[in-house]
């Protein structure tokens, strides 16, 4: 799965991309969590944008996306409001996921229960990225 | 600036597959910013980024999507706008390069929010989508992702990409 999120720089206006070919051996007309709403992402501009990623038959049973809303609504950072949504996850229904966050301020959160997750972010000319956990490295736009 | 962030997949991913991700996510950002400088539009650039790794077989998009049970590739994308919550979804979609493209038509040319299979294949093609082949499609990895599945007596599955990927 891939996952784009963005806001502007003049008012906040957010968006969400999540694309996917599934899981490897699923049976035909299998639907995963990537195109349902609340599930595989969420935008809105009151609250923030998400994009998710990882087992999506857990992710749409715990509307992960949705999570994350509520978490930041309740004033989480985006990082605690994604990592507790995926751990959360795991822990009630099995299953990995991992997602990434802009809130309405603009601050980015990466959260994921899996062992690896890919991501990077663009802020003020320099791109951070990585893909274990407390690993995070930078490098000039 | 504008804010962008991406993400490759999540889950067991193999140690060599670390570097293909990261020049992936890297490029990725980096081509959104470009269109984010020539649109000023925070959906463009978003899109720019999810249809570069849609073509890059680094990722579970695309090409180098999985496969099913039957050997064949069904994909999935939605697209979502946070001014007024407008969306587009599609599933079950079929040999086209950029699903997250077609997510965007259903949002912006429908009074719908998801379309799915045959059905938004023929609308891809009314809003003038090229068809690319099942061999532009599939991988090499991709097929000895599904062999090893049928190999290990279909368990479930952990690890990313080809490779067993999660979605």
């Amino acid at each position: 799965t891939v996952g784009a999120i963005g806001m502007d720089r003049n008012g906040g206006h957010m968006v969400s991309c999540t694309s996917t070919g599934g899981i490897t051996g699923k049976m035909a007309g299998r639907v995963g969590d990537t195109p349902v709403l609340g599930a595989g992402g969420y935008c809105d501009n009151n609250v923030g944008t998400i994009s998710t990623t990882g087992h999506g038959d857990s992710i749409m049973r715990y509307c992960l996306a949705q999570r994350i809303m509520q978490n930041l609504e309740n004033g989480e950072t985006p990082d605690v409001a994604a990592q507790k949504a995926c751990d959360g996850m795991s822990a009630r229904v099995g299953g990995s996921a991992g997602a990434i966050v802009i809130s309405k301020s603009g601050e980015v959160g990466i959260g994921f229960s899996s062992p690896k997750m890919a991501w990077a972010y663009l802020k003020n000319g320099i791109i951070y990225y990585g893909i274990r956990k407390g690993e995070q490295f930078s490098v000039k736009l | 600036e504008p804010v962008i962030v991406v993400h490759g997949g999540a889950g067991n991913i193999p140690d060599n597959r670390d570097q293909p991700k990261f020049d992936g996510i890297l490029t990725a950002i980096r081509k959104a910013h470009a269109i984010y400088k020539q649109t000023s539009s925070i959906m463009d650039a978003c899109q720019a980024a999810v249809e570069y790794m849609e073509d890059e077989p680094a990722f579970n998009a695309g090409r180098g999507s999985v496969l099913n049970l039957k050997g064949e590739i069904e994909m999935e994308a939605l697209i979502m706008e946070g001014k007024d919550m407008k969306a587009g979804s599609v599933t079950g979609v079929r040999n086209i390069a950029h699903p997250i493209a077609l997510a965007r038509k259903v949002m912006e040319n429908t009074p719908h929010v998801f379309l799915m299979g045959a059905s938004a294949n023929e609308f891809a093609q009314k809003m003038g989508f090229e068809t690319v082949s099942d061999d532009y499609l599939i991988t090499s990895d991709a097929r000895t992702g599904l062999d090893n599945f049928f190999k290990s007596g279909s368990e479930p599955i952990t690890t990313e990409i080809g490779h067993g990927g999660v979605g």
